[in-house]
This record gives C-alpha cells, structure tokens and sequence, in this order.
C-alpha cells in the first residue's frame, strides 16, 4: 500500500491511499484502503490520514477515523496516531502504520510494523524514515 | 501557511534488499508531490500527483507494482479525499488500471457515489475514456515468483502479517 497526505497554503487538507492487496488473497477481498474512515479520511477542521497495515484490523477500529478524533480531542498529530495504533494492537492484534498532516502543517509518520517507508517534505526541507523511531 | 506533504509506502516487515529502493521511491514521490504544492496547487492535486508517482514503481505494493490475488490476478483499490468539502471517491478490486488513484478522483468528481467496485469501476473507467493496461504490467517478476512460491508452499493467504506478509 502507498498514501499521501497534504496541507497546502490555503490550509486544506487532502489523503490519498493506493494498494494492490495482500499476495494470494482470495479473490473479492478488500481491505482498509478504499474504505473512507479506514484506510484514509481527510477534514479540513481536524486534519488528513492515509493508513497502511493489516487490512482487517484497520477496518475493525476505522483506524483514520479514530486518529482524527484524538486530534479533536486536543492530542497532537504524533499522540494520535500512536494512541491509536496501540488500541489496534491491544484490541485485535494488529498492526500498521499511518502518516497524518493537521491544517496548521503538523505532520507524523508513525507505525507497529518492523518498517515503514516514509518521506515528508515541509518548508523545502526533506524528511524520511524507514526504522522505528527514526 | 507553511505547505506540508507526507507519503508512505506501506508498513510492514520491509526486507533489506528492498529498504534502499522503497526509501529512495517514497523521497522521489514527496518532491513530486510537494513540488504541485510549491507551484500553488491545491492538496488534492499534490496527494494525487505524489500516490501516482507510487504506483508507478514497482516497488511498491499498488500500481506497476501490485500483488496477485489466488487466482493469479490482479485487484486494485484506491481512496481519495477533499478535506475542504468532504468530498470522497473510491474504487475497489477495479483491474488493469495504471492509477486507480486518478479513477478514485473521478468517481468523487465525476459521480455522486463514494465508491465503485470490480466490474463497475471498470465500466466507469471505461465510460470516461481511461485506458487499460495488461495485467502483466501491473505485476513485476520479484512478485510473480514470490506468488508461485506463496502458492506451492503456503496454502491460503499468509496471515502472520506482523513478520511476513505485507498489506
């Protein structure tokens, strides 16, 4: 799976999720990534998400969804999205990843896999990671 | 207002001999995108521009670079989403198409639906003039012999995530 998110100079938010599935799924599964408030969300009064893991569980907590409703609640970008994903992992052991950009330009790329592929480019400046915490 | 864009190319146990490739190919992505953002677009245009820029290389896991499902084909699903209006287009297990995210966007933009699947999303893809590509281009070697691999000694979808597979 690939994602983007972006806040451009107006201050609106955008995501985009693309995936060709998981190898030698059965034929008609779909996972998280098509699915609005799963596998991507985008509000300009809370923010933009695009996820990337394990398919079922993202859908099971509509992980987007729930990153973006812990912004609302006054968590930063970072917060959120790691809250989130450790329900995930307690509730239905799974893992994954999500990249998040606020309206104010505040951005994470956080994740539970062992990787995560991920570049950020603010203010000209380029970012990106592989490892955890890197 | 500072413009911001961040991309992923998916979370999962990443092998070494890709981690060089799959970096590089998510930097190329966040310039291509963010250089939409620099020339005043919109962040629509840019989250576009950026997740095309990702499913034309075959690193990754969409696109040029997408996973066989059992029966050897190939099924895609993409999302897109306007924060300033809520507007929302989806396709799943859409085939033989080269950017689903740029199909995605014409059912938000085109339609009234948020999402079209399998043959719909083909017959709407195919009732506005977007092209389709063999199946073949859209599956790299590496993937294909991994499959067979998958197929001849793992029965069903592999399931261990966490470690093995990816998404």
């Amino acid at each position: 799976t690939v994602g983007a998110v972006a806040v451009d100079r107006a201050g609106n938010v955008a995501c985009a999720t693309s995936t060709g599935g998981i190898r030698n799924k059965m034929v008609g599964r779909v996972g998280d990534s098509p699915v609005i408030g799963c596998g991507g969300y985008a509000d300009n009064l809370s923010g933009a998400v695009s996820c990337t893991g394990h398919g079922e569980s993202i859908l099971k907590v509509t992980l987007a969804r729930l990153i973006l409703s812990h912004i609302e609640q006054g968590k930063s970008v970072a917060e959120a999205s790691q809250l989130a994903l450790q329900y995930m992992g307690d509730r239905v052991k799974g893992a994954g990843g999500a990249i998040v950009v606020s309206p104010s330009g505040q951005w994470s790329a956080t994740f539970t896999t062992e990787r995560m592929a991920w570049a950020a480019v603010e203010d000209g400046v380029l970012w990106y990671g592989l490892e955890p915490n890197e | 207002m500072s413009a911001v864009l961040v991309v992923h190319g998916g979370a999962w146990a990443i092998p070494n001999d890709l981690a060089q490739a799959s970096v590089e190919g998510v930097k190329a992505a966040a310039c291509g995108g963010f250089a939409v953002l620099k020339a005043g677009g919109s962040a629509l245009d840019a989250v576009e521009a950026a997740v095309m820029g990702l499913e034309d290389n075959g690193v990754f896991n969409a696109g040029h670079g997408a996973a066989l499902n059992t029966d050897g084909e190939v099924e895609l699903d993409s999302i897109i989403m306007d924060g300033r209006t809520l507007g929302c287009g989806a396709v799943s297990s859409v085939k033989n198409i080269a950017h689903p995210v740029s199909l995605a966007r014409a059912v938000m933009e085109k339609t009234s639906h948020v999402m079209l699947t399998d043959r719909g999303a083909n017959l709407f893809a195919e009732s506005i003039g977007v092209a389709t590509v063999p199946t073949e281009a859209l599956v790299t070697e590496l993937e294909r012999t991994e499959w067979k691999k998958n197929k001849t000694y793992m029965a069903g979808v592999v399931e261990d995530f966490n470690a093995q597979a990816h998404d």
